[in-house]
């Protein structure tokens, strides 16, 4: 990985590679066991099942790379004000470097990110953070979902919280109906 | 608005609208989405309120009342199936209504039936004057269909399929729609004619009375009963014991069993599963990636409202976004719907390039779309759901009452990783794909353009 400083992190061509880079290299190395088992002597289902824990993951790999390569190209082609391509791509820059930060074993496998890399990973990664925290809450009013639809109290667009949840919960017909379990049980009790 | 929350709003670095109308795909499209959802929850027998109170039966009548009442709408409204308004009325009614495996049923037809099979049953199937299902798992076999244990058999002196499910493990399984409402399904079954098996096909059968809603002879139905979730929906079983259904009720655009009994297909046995396939890629944006949007909602929301501990002495309580372990949580969750946005646009735009291909009985596409959607559908669902729980767990206590709207998306989008395809099986099928393709790549063969990477690989390696 030609990264040098953490700031190469936020290069979409250097973590596009390097997705591209631990992808193939799950697929071939994968295949290559599944061939030396076949050629082993072990029966090819055998030899498949023998693999299908590491196949599995080559294929999560083969999509997630697939999904940063789109995004990255996607936020490179947007037509739209600036703004708006700024914080794709930073949101491009986190989905990427959170895969990395959170799957660190397997780009570090084979040396192609190292130990001091995979720091200016992380550095970038939580630097990216606190850049995005400021625009959260757009980011969400922009998906435009009505109080209706969301039906939350906790979600919904005036931030009404704890009323919310306090009118709601008062509607519950645990709280509307009397329980049979108090004539039956609380009020024998009760009365002993 | 709360105060904490308007703050929030007055520093944004974009313009929201924009962004949306990016995120439709154009302000045309915005304008559309925002006249069919306020159309439909102006609308009273649309409101969810008091859901969360509600027990299964209430909530399955509730599902059949508000789709009975939507196709009424959709006829009044004028939005037509083909329509621009009709991508938007599922999210605007927030998925709790019935009939959905009804739209299965008639895009099974759509895409296995032949112009005949099509003019006969989309007519029926849209105005409701049948309500269809799709049968394909079976209680003891899920995503592989090679080992469904349902059989039709060919009766060429009747010119009928005789279809039987010959064990309890054979019995069809959790069908949305089956146990209470539908009266036809399609069923998938092994095809035997004069004794040899030619593998899994699609047959429309009539399972109850149009008359009077009661079980046709030789079938038995009914609900499975309680679920973690999905108390709307009636899931099913199905027993088949003898049930005759003329020659004409296997969808046959692909594949036809002719008069005489013999046998012809188009293309490779998989175009029977292109349903599935098409499910899973409209699945994405529909049941996986709108409720991790609505969990992001929600829970970054809440973030800015909700104020814990200090973060510096002297000073009041800090909202919890403003914790790098909050932010931690949940925005890169936030910026996986903007990557599986993007991803799912993607998977549109190959898909209708492939189907416009199939259509014309060129089924070179096939297999990377049936690789593709698998990979996605497992890739995209699991992600998902990890996300919706790290945004319910990122709300505390308040996430998990109900009333936060969390608990019902997250158990929604738990299912969304076992239905239409197990993870586990879709993933490897997707690896079954990727060392194909590796293979011809070393000796220097041709390769689909998403795995074009796997050509680097030196011949003969």
């Amino acid at each position: 990985c030609p990264a040098k400083n953490k700031s190469d992190f936020l290069c979409s061509d250097i973590y596009t590679e390097a997705y591209q880079h631990m992808a193939a290299r799950l697929t071939i190395s994968t295949a290559a066991k599944l061939q030396d088992l076949i050629q082993s002597g072990v029966k090819k289902h055998d030899a498949w099942n023998q693999c299908t824990v590491q196949l599995a993951q080559a294929a999560k790999a083969h999509c997630h790379y697939i999904t940063v390569k789109n995004f990255a190209e996607t936020v490179e082609k947007l037509k739209t004000e600036a703004g708006i391509q700024k914080i794709m791509k930073h949101l491009c820059d986190l989905f990427a470097l959170h895969g990395i930060f959170t799957n660190a074993g397997v780009f570090l496998h084979d040396g192609y990110i190292s130990g001091a890399q995979m720091d200016m990973v992380a550095s970038s990664y939580l630097d990216l953070l606190a850049v995005i925290r400021k625009d959260a809450v757009p980011l969400v009013d922009a998906f435009d979902f009505t109080d209706q639809s969301l039906n939350s109290a906790l979600g919904s667009y005036d931030g009404q919280v704890y009323q919310r949840l306090y009118e709601w919960a008062q509607k519950s017909p645990t709280n509307t109906q009397m329980s049979p379990a108090y004539k039956k049980y609380l009020k024998p009790l009760l009365h002993k | 608005v709360n105060p904490d929350l308007a703050s929030e709003r007055q520093t944004a670095s974009f313009s929201v609208e924009k962004l949306t109308a990016w995120l439709d795909g154009g302000a045309e499209h915005t304008q559309t989405r925002r006249a069919v959802v306020e159309a439909i929850q102006r609308d009273p027998v649309f409101s969810r309120e008091n859901q969360y109170f509600q027990s299964q039966n209430e909530r399955y009548e509730a599902a059949v009342r508000k789709a009975v009442h939507l196709h009424k709408k959709t006829q009044e409204m004028g939005w037509t199936e083909n329509g621009p308004e009709m991508k938007y009325i599922y999210r605007a009614v927030s998925g709790d209504i019935a009939f959905l495996l009804h739209r299965i049923f008639m895009r099974s037809i759509s895409m296995l039936g032949s112009n005949q099979q099509i003019a006969k049953w989309i007519p029926l199937a849209t105005q409701f004057q049948i309500i269809g299902s799709y049968a394909q798992t079976e209680l003891g076999h899920g995503t592989y269909l090679q080992g469904l244990e349902t059989t039709a058999v060919f009766d060429i002196t009747t010119q009928e399929f005789i279809l039987n499910t010959p064990n309890l493990s054979a019995m069809k399984w959790w069908p949305g729609d089956m146990g209470r409402s539908a009266t036809h399904t399609v069923v998938f079954a092994q095809l035997y004619i004069h004794g040899k098996c030619y593998g899994v096909h699609p047959f429309i059968v009539q399972i109850r009375s149009l008359q009077d809603h009661s079980l046709c002879p030789g079938v038995t139905a009914g609900d499975i009963g309680p679920k973690m979730n999905f108390e709307h929906i009636d899931n099913g079983y199905l027993l088949l014991q003898n049930v005759r259904v003329p020659r004409e009720n296997m969808l046959n655009k692909f594949c036809e069993v002719q008069p005489d009994g013999n046998y012809k297909r188009q293309g490779s046995q998989q175009i029977n599963y292109f349903t599935m396939t098409t499910t899973r890629i409209s699945l994405l944006a529909s049941e996986v990636l709108t409720p991790l949007m609505k969990a992001c909602t929600i829970a970054i929301r809440y973030s800015v409202v909700r104020r814990q501990s200090k973060l510096a002495p002297g000073e009041q309580e800090a909202k919890i976004l403003d914790y790098q372990t909050q932010q931690e949580k949940l925005l890169p969750q936030l910026a996986a719907v903007y990557a599986f946005h993007v991803i799912n646009n993607y998977l549109q735009e190959l898909f209708n390039r492939g189907y416009r291909e199939i259509q014309r009985h060129n089924f070179d596409t096939l297999p990377e779309l049936h690789a593709l959607s698998s990979g996605f559908k497992a890739f995209v669902s699991q992600y998902c759901t990890s996300a919706v729980e790290i945004c319910l767990q990122a709300c505390g206590g308040h996430g998990y009452s109900m009333l936060s709207g969390l608990p019902s998306l997250y158990t929604n989008i738990l299912a969304s990783c076992i239905y239409e395809g197990e993870n586990t099986i879709l993933l490897l099928q997707t690896a079954r794909f990727l060392v194909k393709c590796l293979k011809a790549a070393s000796t220097g063969q041709p390769v689909p353009p998403s795995v074009t990477y796997l050509a680097a690989v030196k011949p003969g390696k």
